[in-house]
């Protein structure tokens, strides 16, 4: 990436890429759709050789020779007998029966995650800057799971399976599906067995927002990432002949369209007959020629891909597309790489530019291109797409758990397909500008490398809590993260503890640390069978014997944020309930750490003991924090949540928790 | 459509106590095998490890396997000895 290290605060003359070698004795596996390996990002310029403890291997495959393997991508592996078992067998004529990606997806998941540096990158001029992954001398082995007709989680097993045994540190997971209980989910079995083996599994919280409890991947084991803005933009700007203008993005950085007017037209009055009203999406074969040659075409965004709307503008003889944001994706704009002069404009001003067509008789308009332009403020802003809380299946524990950067990310690209993934686009490109929480989740997944390079004993559990509770949630205006689907504030069911700050995570004071017995006895508060709980612990792990009622309940499983559910029933008037969490000393011998809480707003709260001083390293200290609230009147079926925070500061640490409150 | 081709076959990813492994086999994929054996109603003369075996077998993130069942195959799985979970991996899995 050409931007988001400098946003992190990442840099070479101090903090956490000089303190961790820049990641590189830490190996990073990729579950991803496999990698193009002769892209520059993946390059072993100036790397030292491979730890010597890696078991893995380079597999032969269709166009792909072990001797692609270098001190950079060490390992590379593809799982397909469960795909070709259930679908039959891989269509080589479309993808590579092998780790070599057909998609791009994979390939930039893993430059992101851990790509050497790359001068004179860019797309197509856009984000033009060095690329690099967040820990660039980290090792990549890729283990390809996902092929044309999806994932499966059979194959998703053995990649797990092999990730271990090979002997990598984290695991960067960019996929998901739909939230299941976790005995019967192979992501949260797959990712406990890592776990066990103190391998980190970051994964992405997925793109289901800005809907309530759309977020994935929710196991307490896992890392789970949100995704937000950076501070870039791809300005455009629409301009009327009425002196109005919008502001909008695009990744088209040329002049096609000159500063003159040009014809507009709205794609839903525009429609072929027969186009069932899908003409103002633009979708394949609904726009009539005779309406649309040599104009531009204003398109809602819906259903298609964006940049396959301008490939039906195009393909149908318009000259540009101007596409408006619906309504649920409100300001958010999400750049491009379209195959013609086309931008992106949020909701507002859709409906501004749709009510001057309508009152003009020959509406023109053109669209001026500005290149990239960075320090953009606000920034960090909360992805509209990205999945938000509560968690669906166990909202004792809040998810996501932090964002990082997920939207416009420049990272290294397949040669198979062009820029806007689309059949027609045949242009080759180094370097692809895409937006996800895949993008945000192998951010932290180099992050995590980068922890684990500095702190090679922290637990996976450590390395988590020093992200999230150094997280921060004020933008770069000043003000509290800003959601994009709204512009309104946004709230921990989006941004889980916060913003990831790699600077203050390489030393954050105090951790909340949880081993795997303390993850099984999480998994026995859920009060699971011995045979669900079998799925995890393979006989190897029981409840804890000594552990009380209270250990087990799975709001008091130790982790960096803190959420009371308050289950109101006819007869309840007020909840009292307590949650304990133990912190472990990885600042200084002797430090005093002393309390500053925000209660929820309605809620009465109380932090015992307000002082926690500590005499040596890795020494732990036990508090409880109680709540206190009366009832709600809540329709049956919903819910209402108030949101506070517990911060531990000593004279140069913050070690902040979110606190959720619901009724 | 699932009652009008009950013999279909699809992908079941299934649990395993190790522990309840019978002592004649000494490596798991055999214990595999031959419980695959007696779903599918071959002799173990007849089965063929390698088009009706496990397609996976699992032991370090988990203990079982992976294999191609009949959903009665799979039902009949469910009652043998040591079986866990039998789960059809069927769930969509897609990149974010």
């Amino acid at each position: 990436t050409t931007r988001t290290p400098h946003f992190l605060g990442l840099n070479a003359s101090s903090g956490l890429w000089p303190s961790s070698n820049y990641g590189a004795d830490v190996i990073i596996g990729i579950m991803d759709s496999g990698i193009w390996p002769e892209k520059k990002s993946f390059w072993d310029t100036g790397l030292s050789p491979i730890p010597e403890r890696w078991k893995g291997e380079c597999e032969e495959g269709t166009d792909f020779k072990a001797s692609l393997c270098n001190k950079k991508l060490i390992g590379a592996r593809s799982f397909f007998k469960g795909y070709e078992a259930a679908m039959g067998p891989i269509n080589e004529t479309t993808e590579y029966r092998s780790a070599r990606d057909s998609e791009g997806h994979g390939t930039h998941t893993a430059s992101t995650a851990a790509g050497n540096y790359v001068r004179h990158a860019s797309l197509l001029g856009s984000a033009a800057g060095t690329a690099k992954g967040m820990a660039s001398h980290a090792r990549i082995a890729v283990y390809k799971v996902c092929w044309k007709g999806g994932c499966f989680n059979s194959d998703l097993l053995a990649a797990f399976e092999q990730a271990v045994i090979d002997g990598v540190d984290i695991i960067s997971l960019s996929i998901g599906g739909g939230v299941l209980p976790f005995f019967l989910d192979p992501i949260a079995i797959g990712s406990f067995g890592a776990m066990e083996k103190g391998i980190l599994v970051s994964t992405s919280a997925g793109n289901g927002g800005p809907s309530p409890l759309s977020i994935t991947n929710v196991s307490p084991w896992v890392l789970t990432v949100a995704a937000s803005t950076l501070d870039r933009d791809f300005p455009a700007l629409i301009r009327l002949p009425n002196h109005a203008h919008y502001r909008g993005v695009s990744l088209y950085d040329g002049n096609a369209l000159g500063r003159r007017q040009i014809p507009l037209v709205y794609a839903g009055n525009a429609g072929l007959p027969g186009s069932n009203g899908s003409a103002n999406l633009c979708m394949a074969g609904s726009l009539d020629p005779a309406d649309v040659k040599g104009k531009i075409v204003l398109c809602d965004r819906g259903i298609s891909a964006r940049a396959a709307k301008g490939m039906v503008v195009r393909d149908a003889g318009g000259v540009g597309m101007i596409l408006a944001n619906a309504l649920a994706n409100g300001e958010e704009l999400i750049a491009d790489s379209h195959v013609l002069p086309a931008a992106l404009v949020g909701y507002g001003a859709g409906v501004a530019i749709k009510d001057y067509i309508t009152q003009t008789d020959n509406a023109t308009a053109n669209i001026i291109f500005t290149g990239t332009v960075v320090g953009v403020r606000p920034a960090p802003v909360m992805a509209a797409f990205s999945s938000r809380g509560p968690n669906p299946a166990n909202p004792e524990i809040l998810k996501p758990d932090v964002t990082a950067p997920g939207v416009n990310i420049l990272a290294a690209w397949t040669s198979r397909v062009g820029p806007t993934e689309l059949p027609n686009d045949d242009r080759v490109v180094d370097f692809n500008i895409m937006s996800g929480t895949s993008m945000s989740c192998p951010h932290v997944s180099g992050l995590a490398a980068l922890l684990k390079g500095a702190h090679p004993d922290w637990s996976p559990a450590a390395i988590k809590s020093a992200l999230m509770t150094t997280a921060f949630n004020i933008d770069n205006s000043g003000n509290y993260l800003m959601d994009g689907s709204d512009s309104n504030i946004s709230t921990p069911f989006s941004f889980g503890a916060g913003h990831v700050n790699p600077v203050r995570a390489l030393n954050p004071g105090l951790v909340y640390d949880l081993d795997v017995q303390d993850y099984v006895d999480f998994l026995c508060g859920l009060n699971y069978s011995t045979s669900w709980l079998s799925t995890f612990t393979k006989g190897q792990y029981k409840c804890s014997e000594g552990g009380s009622a209270m250990s087990m309940r799975p709001e008091n499983l130790n982790y960096p944020s803190i959420s009371f559910v308050y289950k109101q029933d006819e007869n309840s008037t007020t909840y009292v309930g307590s949650i304990t969490r133990t912190v472990t000393n990885v600042g200084l011998p002797n430090s005093v750490y002393t309390l500053a809480a925000i209660p929820p707003p309605g809620v009465a709260m109380k932090v015992e003991p307000p002082t926690l001083s500590f005499g040596r390293l890795d020494e732990k200290k036990t508090f409880t924090v109680t709540c206190e609230a009366g009832a709600k009147s809540l329709v049956p079926g919903d819910s209402d949540s108030t949101f506070g925070s517990l911060l531990w500061t000593d004279d140069t640490h913050i070690v902040h928790s979110p606190i959720v409150f619901t009724w | 459509a699932a009652q009008a081709a009950p013999a279909e076959a699809s992908i079941y990813i299934v649990h395993v106590s190790k522990a309840h492994m019978p002592p004649i086999f000494t490596e798991e994929e055999q214990w595999y095998s031959s419980t695959l054996a007696s779903v599918k109603g071959y002799e173990p003369q007849e089965f063929n490890r390698e088009q009706e075996g496990p397609i996976y077998s699992y032991g370090t993130v988990m203990h079982g396997f992976a294999a191609k069942l009949t959903e009665a195959q799979a039902e009949a799985l469910k009652s043998v000895n040591g079986v866990l979970l039998v789960i059809p991996d069927d769930a969509l899995v897609e990149l974010h």
